[in-house]
């Protein structure tokens, strides 16, 4: 199939033609093969994340556009070279030394909020995750502009997963028959940590080879997507109407400060 | 104006010069880009390269390109080197030798060990301004994520996922243990 070559004699509206479950959601895919989308030179994927649940570190072959179609989520973008600039405070004096032991210090790269109605953009290559802290589904509608210039590959689209093991304990669901060859493709799915042997794993990340055996994530049968039992906690600003809220009660607004 | 511009556009840029490593550790190696930054006429040319040295056993860490394909030709030493596609399937695990070219896709991921000699290689990318991608050290993916999401995503404990994310600082490691298993194809 020649890009530009799009001798479409009919088009048709498309449903989702396969769907991968995971332990906190589903994926369903629209069949990237399609005429139309072969000449649109995009493949386009709705992700239905239950509460609680985690999108694993993915990145992809193209530039991938995001529209929130329902609920509220976290995400974050990591680029290469960008600093941590989320970052636990120091620890109060008053903190005894109880809390202090139970603390955990973390930071991280910028986590941005999401919620119906947003478009988040995604550059090709650039690892992202999202986690839905609403209070009802989340379901992301996902566009891989596969045949733009920042992909050099072909214009299959591609996901590295940095986490999990997405060919365990996904149940593809095909629409149609032809659906079923794209699921079966994705049991044979895994991150790319299990690519590299855990010997040299376990010495660029200096840790012991145990840990660098969990990275491959061989054992691991919950998908893609899973779910954080006791939410995720992560380092972010408040909401706005928090914000203001709690600065009010401190006095920011009050005058009791200069 | 044409011999203004063009004809008088500078071509030429040495990257074998250790002192203008972009990353250098002593003990491991150095790693050197020439982009269209360095020499504007790549970004017509829409190419880049990159010079890399790794000292005995020493590695470069996991990294990927997120918009180039990259042809390295080992020019002196050897490496073993896994490429990782996005199925996690190791598509290479073996010894690269001076004279060998190998090809590591767009996005795919690499790791290089260099082997007892060490090991030198000059890479083309075919990007003007190819972006790497590095899984861990001080500017990685992982380093970038919350530790809960490490923690909850590799099913470890908090303390495990801080040092995941802060035991390692380098971009280019030295390692004292060498190499205990070949590569294979």
């Amino acid at each position: 199939w020649q890009k530009g070559e799009c001798q479409i004699g009919n088009i048709n509206a498309q449903e989702p033609s396969y769907s991968i479950r995971a332990e906190a959601g589903e994926t369903q895919f629209w069949d990237f093969k399609n005429d139309e989308f072969q000449c649109a030179g995009v493949s386009i994927l709705r992700h239905r994340i239950q509460q609680r649940g985690l999108l694993l570190p993915v990145y992809h072959n193209s530039p991938v556009l995001v529209y929130v179609l329902k609920g509220r989520g976290i995400f974050g973008l990591m680029i290469s070279g960008c600093p941590e600039t989320y970052e636990s405070s120091q620890q109060s004096r008053e903190q005894s030394q109880e809390d202090r032991s139970r603390s955990f210090r973390d930071r991280h790269q910028k986590i941005g909020e999401s919620r119906q109605g947003d478009i988040v953009a995604i550059p090709a290559g650039a690892a992202h995750w999202a986690y839905n802290d609403g209070q009802e589904e989340l379901v992301l509608l996902v566009l891989h502009d596969d045949s733009n210039n920042a992909n050099q590959l072909d214009q299959n689209p591609r996901s590295f997963y940095l986490a999990g093991n997405p060919g365990r304990g996904q149940e593809q669901q095909p629409y149609r028959e032809h659906g079923s060859r794209h699921g079966e493709q994705q049991q044979q799915f895994g991150n790319i940590f299990r690519g590299f042997d855990v010997e040299t794993l376990a010495e660029v990340f200096g840790v012991d080879e145990e840990t660098a055996r969990k990275l491959q994530g061989h054992n691991d049968e919950r998908g893609h997507l899973i779910l954080v039992q006791r939410g995720l906690q992560v380092i972010r600003p408040p909401l706005r109407g928090e914000e203001y809220g709690r600065r009010e009660e401190e006095g920011y607004y009050g005058g009791r400060d200069n | 104006g044409i011999e203004e511009t063009i004809c008088s556009a500078k071509i030429r840029e040495n990257l074998d010069k250790a002192s203008r490593a972009d990353i250098y550790n002593p003990r491991a190696g150095r790693f050197s880009t020439v982009n269209s930054y360095s020499l504007p006429i790549l970004k017509f040319l829409q190419l880049s390269a990159a010079r890399g040295v790794l000292y005995r056993n020493a590695i470069m860490s996991p990294h990927w390109y997120a918009n180039a394909h990259s042809i390295i030709y080992v020019t002196r030493g050897d490496s073993r080197m896994q490429i990782v596609n996005h199925k996690g399937r190791a598509v290479f695990d073996g010894q690269v030798r001076e004279g060998q070219v190998v090809v590591v896709p767009q996005n795919y991921a690499v790791v290089k060990q260099a082997g007892e000699q060490g090991c030198e290689w000059v890479a083309f990318n075919t990007n003007d301004n190819a972006m790497i991608n590095t899984l861990s050290g001080r500017t990685s993916a992982i380093r970038g994520l919350p530790a809960d999401v490490i923690a909850s995503a590799y099913q470890i404990s908090r303390e495990e996922a801080e040092r995941l994310k802060f035991s390692r600082r380098e971009t280019f490691l030295f390692s004292g243990s060498g190499r205990s298993s070949r590569g294979r194809v």
